[in-house]
């Protein structure tokens, strides 16, 4: 564990917790886009197989079903609580995300580190989870407003993989062949799709306007 | 060898 990692799962863990806090206490899921969620849950279930046959640490499964809770939780919400479901603006989310998922299932049984079932699984995992927030990017682009609370969850998700970046570096020079060009690929791709929204998300704070994302 | 865990990271 280093500071880097440590740093990216914390604040990773912020940024569901900020959302499942603001989803419970406003009651309102406005801006939220439901296919990330339903994204993010399918990368942790597939992400998280080996929970109960591989123990790593305490800390490793602790945040493992923090993880899986929090995002079941929240797409439960958006899906079936009384309340909350009536905010969803599924006319506006329609990213059609099975259009997600089909090639990074087709990608992970092409290029993987072994061709077995967890392993499959996990590498569908790391490409989802590359493409999971498209959904909300384009919900945050649809919407033009994003209130502060969804902009610094998508903004605590791309800190969090570009602290994961620099932990593979880190890892990469004090950790004799600690190579796995699948994960640092996809981990880039990711925290590359957040740069655009990072320039914007900057902008509006520093001119200290409201994050208005172009058209 | 400890047994090697691949998979640590999150």
């Amino acid at each position: 564990m280093n500071i880097f990692r440590l740093a990216g799962d914390m604040t990773h863990l912020a940024s569901v917790l900020v959302l499942l806090l603001k989803i419970h206490t406003i009651k309102s899921c406005a801006g939220v886009s439901l296919k990330t969620q339903e994204l993010y849950a399918l990368v942790f279930a597939t992400r998280y197989l080996d929970i109960v046959t591989d123990f790593i640490s305490v800390y490793n499964t602790v945040m493992k079903l923090i993880f899986l809770g929090s995002s079941f939780s929240i797409v439960w919400y958006i899906r079936h609580h009384r309340v909350v479901r009536r905010s969803y603006d599924k006319d506006q989310d329609t990213f059609r995300h099975y259009l997600l998922m089909i090639p990074c299932m087709l990608l992970a049984l092409f290029v993987h580190e072994k061709f077995t079932f967890k392993e499959v699984m996990w590498t569908f995992s790391l490409y989802l989870e590359a493409v999971a927030i498209l959904p909300q990017l384009v919900l945050l682009q649809r919407t033009r407003n994003i209130d502060n609370l969804t902009g610094q969850y998508v903004f605590l998700l791309g800190a969090y993989r570009g602290l994961y970046i620099f932990n593979w570096i880190y890892r990469y020079f004090t950790e004799p062949h600690f190579v796995h060009w699948i994960t640092w690929i996809a981990g880039v791709v990711q925290t590359l799709l957040y740069a655009d929204f990072f320039y914007y998300y900057f902008e509006s704070w520093k001119n200290n306007v409201r994050l208005q994302l172009p058209a | 060898s400890i047994h090697e865990h691949e998979k640590d990271e999150l």
